[in-house]
């Protein structure tokens, strides 16, 4: 009934394409990137370590990736629901 | 202007394709004759789909189907939660992922290949985008679905939603908005979006749900009923769907709810091969002009016209869509002014309602005219509210719009009983008064519907117009002049005129 977080995060740079959000991903340990062509310099960063679903935020992740100075914003992704029709 | 349904001289070999009631209706499992989509005055006009790519976001699509390999589209397909560019429905003991695998027969289906039955549009290709074989989903996921090669997908159809329990209150992530917003404005696209489940609780619901954003450039539609919509599809109780289903297989029971995004889809695709510079707006205006009462009925909720003479019903929208009137309009059709968006005023001093009877309050506005962003001939309007309640399901609120056109916002949702969070800032949105003239007063009535008596207090009323400043018919040909588009063209120019003289009598008398 609670909250569901995923290993899916929502990431804003300042500046740089995909080869600087490649990077940033590498060094925090995310195993992908892609980008987000609705949002400029928007991307989206999964990490394979971390179970598709918990019910707690993963803080360490999140305060990691904010602290780096190339990244503007990064909001771990909530899980809800959606039934098929 | 109907043909006689026997007139009608389409034969396929596909064994399942008598019982595609949609397609064509004979009154086959129990159906009304004539009350279909008309796709087959559409198909003897040659628009078959051709050219066009929908994408169906569901649970993958099995491409190995014979009925849909050759109309499958490999590139456009993905799955973003697993990053597959191969987004075959994943195994399942009770073939749960079938889903998206009978929502790309109704709407791609080959013709006359003695398979299953047939597409709407047959010969347009399909995108599998996998999304719904998760327990949950993220905003990310649903966002970077409906992003997906807007170059290459011209339609995307959905047919899933929030929980449907009759009182969830859900709709699209910041993400997925941003994402539909970027590719209705960049690039042409096309959403539509099935609303609600057929259980008696959750009808009301769907008002509030895919609405609360007031997306106006989603095409929603309904196969059940008590929603302002554009229109609807309707079913009457004959629930499941033939199409193509899993591993190669037919079936005969997919659920009429989900089937009516795909057959949707699929009229838009003719449309789309008729007119490739079709727009969204484009399609709502040729939806709202081509689309038809036919049989539709409800003794409580007759069919009213609104103040442009524009025939609507509560519960079906402009009526059941019209494929072949859809080409034949969409051929010659030229895309519509630009929209212009104006606040036509807020009422913000908190107001209580009343246990019995209703909150009744008036708005005056001139729709911002003389200003850049005037609004003449609307589109949608949005009724923005802040209301708060002992009990939400029982809300009941109704727009009247200048030219004495009553709309719907919300109706009784039994199941509702949140006392707490209310309505914040909710844009219900109505289309009914398409084509009016915003200025003047509109009216707000919001009462309880219930057995218990009920507190409530409405903290706003803003009232948002969207429309054109100019005609949008004015230079569009008329070839049929008993249709919509010819009553409507007709009632413009005169109204055109009418403000001319005005103009030229005030300009004289103020010499």
């Amino acid at each position: 009934r609670g909250a569901v977080y995923s290993n899916h995060f929502l990431v804003e740079l300042h500046d740089g394409g995909q080869a600087e959000a490649e990077r940033v991903a590498a060094e925090h340990g995310f195993g992908g990137v892609r980008k987000l062509p609705f949002l400029e310099s928007g991307y989206f960063f999964y990490h394979n370590g971390l179970a598709k679903a918990r019910r707690r935020r993963s803080l360490q992740h999140k305060l990691r990736l904010e602290k780096d100075s190339r990244v503007r914003k990064a909001v771990q992704q909530e899980g809800f629901i959606r039934r098929k029709r | 202007g109907y043909r006689d349904i026997n007139d009608i001289d389409i034969n396929m070999n596909d064994p399942l394709f008598t019982k595609q009631w949609y397609l064509i209706n004979t009154g086959q499992a129990d159906g009304t004759p004539g009350l279909d989509l008309n796709v087959a005055e559409a198909w003897e006009l040659g628009y078959t789909g051709k050219g066009v790519t929908i994408g169906i976001m569901d649970d993958g699509i099995d491409y190995l189907h014979p009925d849909l390999a050759s109309n499958y589209n490999a590139k456009a397909s993905y799955d973003f939660s697993s990053n597959d560019p191969y987004p075959y429905p994943r195994y399942t003991d009770d073939w749960f992922n079938s889903h998206g695998t009978r929502c790309a027969g109704e709407v791609s289906a080959a013709a006359n290949n003695n398979i299953c039955g047939v597409g709407v549009a047959y010969n347009s290709k399909v995108a599998g985008i996998r999304m719904l074989d998760q327990p949950f989903m993220t905003d990310i996921i649903e966002a970077s679905s409906i992003s997906h090669m807007p170059q290459v997908i011209d339609i995307y159809s959905a047919s899933w939603g929030p929980t449907d329990n009759g009182k969830t209150v859900d709709g699209p992530r910041e993400l997925t908005l941003q994402a539909m917003a970027d590719g209705v404005n960049k690039v042409t696209v096309l959403i539509i979006w099935v609303l609600g489940q057929n259980g008696v609780y959750m009808l009301e619901l769907k008002t509030v749900t895919w609405e609360h954003n007031a997306f106006a450039q989603i095409i929603k539609l309904s196969p059940y009923f008590k929603v302002p919509l554009m229109f609807t599809l309707q079913y009457f109780g004959i629930d499941f769907i033939a199409t193509t289903d899993l591993y190669g297989n037919c079936t005969l029971r997919h659920s009429g709810t989900s089937a009516a995004a795909p057959e949707a889809a699929g009229v838009f695709a003719l449309a789309l091969e008729a007119n490739l510079h079709l727009t969204w707006r484009d399609m709502q205006h040729l939806t709202v002009l081509t689309s038809k009462r036919n049989q539709l009925h409800d003794e409580v909720h007759r069919w009213r016209r609104n103040g442009v003479g524009l025939e609507f019903n509560h519960l079906f929208g402009y009526g059941v869509l019209d494929a072949g009137a859809m080409v034949k309009m969409a051929k010659d059709w030229k895309t519509v002014p630009e929209r212009f968006h104006c606040v036509g005023g807020s009422i913000q001093e908190p107001e209580k309602i009343p246990p019995s009877g209703k909150l009744f309050l008036t708005l005056t506005t001139d729709a911002c005219e003389g200003k850049e962003n005037f609004v003449r001939y609307l589109e949608h309007v949005q009724a923005v509210i802040t209301v708060n309640s002992t009990r939400r399901g029982d809300l009941n609120i109704n727009m009247t719009s200048p030219m004495g056109t009553k709309s719907i916002l919300l109706s009784r949702r039994p199941r509702d009983d949140d006392s707490k969070v209310g309505f914040d800032k909710w844009p219900f949105m109505t289309t009914h008064t398409w084509g009016e003239d915003p200025r003047g007063t509109w009216a707000l009535e919001i009462g309880f519907v219930g057995s218990q008596p009920q507190r409530g207090v409405l903290k706003e009323w803003t009232l948002m117009l969207h429309g054109t400043q100019s005609a949008p018919y004015i230079d569009q040909i008329v070839k049929d002049y008993q249709s919509k588009l010819a009553m409507s063209k007709k009632e413009e120019l005169e109204e055109e005129l009418d403000e001319a003289v005005e103009r030229s009598l005030k300009s004289i008398l103020s010499k």
